[in-house]
């Protein structure tokens, strides 16, 4: 699930 | 990161060499949509907004800084520096309607509404269809350079590869982005025909023409 405190991808 | 993430990270950092090479060695910047280049310098500048609120990593930081800083200087050499060669008359699609759709998109369809997320969910959209003026230019010159074809090639091959990434997360981790993942088929799949072309013509030395 994706996770809302921030993106790890670019 | 696994090795997915990092070659297509790394063919998305070639696709941006290949260009910039192309246009400064050859002082010219014909055949580049200049308008292809302001759609990825707005999906650069709304998606990295975060790096003033969130850290993840040297490897993002740097990442980020340096498709920053490299979609700006792209769109100097095509707008300032090599200007007098850059081919506007072929460069028309109607950016406005990418932009607008996505910002509406963003605004409907997102992981939650703040401004942060509805900016980054606009860049993802964005950026599935943010080549479409080049491959619009491509279609209506009927030709692209081998050179102009290799960077299509890899940047259309990092998001691909990042499908690749986000099945091998969603196996070992259980992390998905719907979101992310929807848009990045449809970026992949409007690569497809240009795919097959390269395959079938550039990489067999012949220059990519489309049938008249």
């Amino acid at each position: 699930v994706a996770t809302h405190q921030g993106h790890d991808e670019l | 990161m696994n090795i997915f993430r990092l070659t297509g990270d790394l063919a998305h950092l070639i696709a941006i060499i290949i260009l910039l090479h192309k246009i400064w060695k050859s002082r010219s910047c014909a055949g580049i949509s200049g308008k292809s280049q302001v759609l990825f310098a707005l999906v650069y500048t709304t998606r990295y907004l975060d790096l003033v609120t969130s850290y993840v990593s040297i490897y993002n930081t740097f990442m980020k800084f340096v498709f920053l800083a490299t979609s700006y200087a792209t769109i100097y050499l095509i707008y300032v520096k090599f200007k007098a060669t850059y081919d506007h008359n072929h460069d028309t699609f109607r950016i406005e309607f990418l932009i607008l759709p996505s910002l509406a998109l963003a605004l409907l369809i997102n992981h939650y509404f703040n401004f942060l997320e509805v900016l980054w969910t606009f860049s993802i959209y964005l950026e599935s269809v943010a080549i479409l003026p080049q491959l619009f230019m491509v279609s209506k010159t009927g030709e692209a350079e081998s050179i102009t074809s290799h960077y299509l090639f890899a940047l259309g091959s990092y998001r691909a590869l990042y499908i690749l990434n986000w099945i091998y997360r969603y196996a070992t981790e259980g992390h998905y982005d719907l979101i992310a993942i929807v848009a990045g088929v449809v970026q992949t799949v409007l690569y497809c025909d240009f795919f097959y072309l390269y395959i079938t013509k550039v990489l067999k030395g012949k220059k990519l023409q489309l049938p008249a």
